[in-house]
C-alpha cells in the first residue's frame, strides 16, 4: 500500500450523495447503500463511523458524492464510457477534500458480471480508500490498484484484502475489538479480527528520517529503503518517498524473526536478485519479500573472521565485487567463486574522502556510489573511487523530502 | 522480435505516462521530448506498478493495460500529486 501522507483527524464522518447517476437502472436508495457499505468496508478495519448527512442541514459533509460527466469543474474531466471510472480528493482542509466523483456515463452496475457494466461498489470501496488517504497500491489483491478489476462480491460481507487493511490501518490505527456499532442498515457481518498481531496506533512514535543516522540503506530494484530500527522508509526511482511515515520492518519482510530488530546493513544482490539483510554476526537471505530456506548464514561463510560485524555493504558495479565495509576496513568478495578475495581486508582510504564505519553504501540508480554516514552523503561519480567535490552534502533535502535546515546531530568524523 | 508501436500509440502512451505521474507533465512555455532512456524508465515502473513484465517497451500487454478503464487519479504522487493538493 501506498499512504498520500493525509488523513482525518477525527473518527466520524458525514457523507452525502449530492447527485445521483441518471438514467441508470440503480435506484437512488441502491446507490445510497452501497456507498454505506463502501464506506463501513473502511470505517470497520479502523474503528470509523460514517454518518450520511441530510441535505442542506448543517455544516457540509467531509464526503460529497458526485456522477458528474465530463468536464465536472475540477481536473479530472471524465471521457465518457469506459477509460476513466472515478476519482476521489484526498483529506485535508479544502472544500473538495474527500469529495467523490462517479463518471456518470459509465453503465453503473450492482450484482452483475463483468459484462453488464461496471460494478459501483467495487469502485466505490476503491474511491473511499482515496479519501480516506491512500494512495494506489500495486499489490496484486488490493482493492487500490488503479485498474478496474471486477466486481466485490457481496457488499454485506466484503472485507478489504490485507494490503489495504494494513494500509488504513497505518493511517487510523487498528478498530476497537468490540462489537460493530449497530448498522443503520442492513446487518453486516462484523469481519474477524486477524489473530496475533499487536495493535498498532497511527501516534504510537516512530523514528525521525530527517535525523538521519540510518542502521542501513540499499538500493533494491531501483527504489532506495532507508532502515532505522524496526522501521524503514521506501524512496522511490522518481525520487518521491512511498510514504513520510516509516514501515514496520517485520511485515514487510516476511520470515525476518521478531528478535531481529535492527539491520546493519543490506544490499541487493546482482547476480540472482536476492536482498540480504545483515544483522549482527548473521545475514538473512530474502527473495523478493520471502525468506529463503537455509537463513539465516553466518557472517563467516562470507569468508570474515568469527565475531565479525559489518557496518556497510555494497555490490559494486565495475567489477561485480561486494564489499564488506567495517570501520576503517574492508573486504571484497568475490560472488562467482563464493570467497573473499586474498589480501583482505584493506584499508577503506581507497575511497578517497569516505567516512569511516559508514552507516550504508549503496549504488544509485545511475551507477553513482553512495557512502552514508549521520547526516550526510559522499557521492563517488560511477567508476572512481574519489569523492566528488562539495562532499559530504546533507541528506535529509536531497534524498528524504527534509527542509534544509532540519535538526540532527552532526554527522560523526 | 515485438512489433514496433504505431506513432499514435507511442503519442497515446506518453500521454497516459504523464497523466499518471509516470512522467514530469510538460513545461507549459516549452516543448518537450522525452529521452528514451527516461520513456523506459517509466514504462518500466508503470509494468512494476500493473503486474507486467519489465521490458522498458510499449508491448502488447502494455498497451492493453493502458487501455483499462481505471481510477483518473495519477498512481505516481509526485509533480502531479503537488499540483492537486495545491487547487
Amino acid at each position: 500500500y501506498a499512504l498520500t501522507g493525509s488523513f482525518w483527524k477525527k473518527k466520524q464522518l458525514f457523507w452525502r450523495v449530492r447527485s445521483f447517476p441518471q438514467g441508470s437502472a440503480l435506484s437512488q436508495d441502491i446507490v445510497r447503500n452501497l456507498m454505506h457499505y463502501a464506506l463501513t468496508a473502511w470505517g470497520t478495519e479502523v474503528g470509523m463511523t460514517f454518518q450520511e448527512a441530510e441535505p442542506r442541514v448543517g455544516t457540509e459533509p467531509e464526503i460529497l458524492i458526485d456522477f458528474a460527466r465530463a468536464y465536472h469543474k475540477d481536473s479530472y474531466p471524465f471521457d465518457g464510457p469506459g477509460g476513466t471510472l472515478a476519482h476521489a480528493f484526498f483529506p485535508g482542509d479544502h472544500p473538495i477534500s474527500g469529495d467523490t466523483h462517479f463518471d456518470d456515463e459509465e453503465v453503473w452496475t450492482f450484482g452483475e458480471s463483468d459484462s453488464g457494466g461496471t460494478d459501483l461498489f467495487a469502485v466505490a470501496v476503491h474511491e473511499f480508500g482515496h479519501a480516506l488517504g491512500l494512495a494506489h497500491s500495486s499489490a496484486p489483491n488490493s482493492i487500490m490498484r488503479p485498474f478496474y478489476q471486477g466486481p466485490a462480491g457481496d457488499p454485506s460481507k466484503y472485507r478489504l484484502p490485507p494490503d489495504d487493511r494494513e494500509g488504513i490501518q497505518q493511517l487510523y490505527g487498528k478498530g476497537p475489538n468490540s462489537p460493530h456499532p449497530e448498522p443503520t442498515r442492513k446487518p453486516l457481518v462484523p469481519p474477524p479480527q486477524p489473530p496475533g498481531q499487536p495493535p498498532d496506533s497511527p501516534s504510537a512514535p516512530v523514528p525521525d528520517r530527517c535525523s538521519g543516522n540510518f542502521d542501513a540503506i540499499a538500493n533494491i530494484r531501483g527504489e532506495v529503503f532507508f532502515f532505522k530500527g524496526p522501521w524503514f522508509w521506501r524512496l522511490q526511482p522518481s525520487g518521491q518517498l512511498v510514504s513520510p511515515r516509516p514501515a514496520k520492518l517485520h511485515r514487510f519482510w516476511e520470515g525476518l524473526p521478531e528478535h531481529v530488530v535492527t539491520v546493519d546493513a543490506a544490499y541487493s544482490r546482482p547476480s540472482d536478485g536476492r536482498i540480504l539483510l545483515f544483522s549482527g554476526r548473521q545475514f538473512w537471505v530474502f527473495q523478493d519479500r520471502q525468506l529463503e530456506a537455509g537463513s539465516p548464514k553466518l557472517l563467516t561463510e562470507l569468508g570474515l573472521p568469527p565475531g565479525e560485524v559489518v557496518d556497510a555493504v555494497f555490490s559494486w558495479p565495475q567489477n561485480g565485487k561486494t564489499y564488506l565495509i567495517r570501520g576503517e576496513q574492508y573486504w571484497r568478495f568475490d560472488e562467482a567463486v563464493h570467497s573473499v578475495d586474498p589480501g583482505y581486508p584493506k584499508n577503506l582510504n581507497l575511497w578517497e574522502g569516505a567516512p569511516s564505519a559508514p552507516d550504508d553504501v549503496t549504488i544509485g540508480n545511475k551507477g553513482d556510489t553512495y557512502f552514508f554516514k549521520g547526516t550526510e552523503y559522499w557521492r563517488f561519480a560511477p567508476g572512481s573511487v574519489v569523492a566528488e567535490p562539495g562532499s559530504p552534502h546533507p541528506m535529509g533535502p536531497d534524498w528524504l523530502d527534509c527542509p534544509p535546515s532540519a535538526p540532527g546531530p552532526p554527522a560523526p568524523r | 522480435r515485438t512489433p514496433e508501436p504505431s506513432a499514435q500509440d507511442v503519442s497515446l502512451s506518453v500521454d497516459w505516462l504523464t497523466r499518471y505521474g509516470y512522467l514530469p507533465p510538460p513545461h507549459p512555455a516549452q516543448a518537450q521530448l522525452q529521452s528514451p532512456e527516461q520513456l523506459r524508465d517509466a514504462i518500466k515502473i508503470m509494468q512494476r506498478f500493473a503486474g507486467l513484465k519489465e521490458t522498458g517497451l510499449m508491448d502488447e500487454a502494455t498497451l492493453a493495460t493502458m487501455k483499462k478503464p481505471r481510477c483518473s487519479l495519477p498512481d505516481v504522487l509526485g509533480v502531479a500529486g503537488l499540483v492537486r493538493r495545491r487547487r
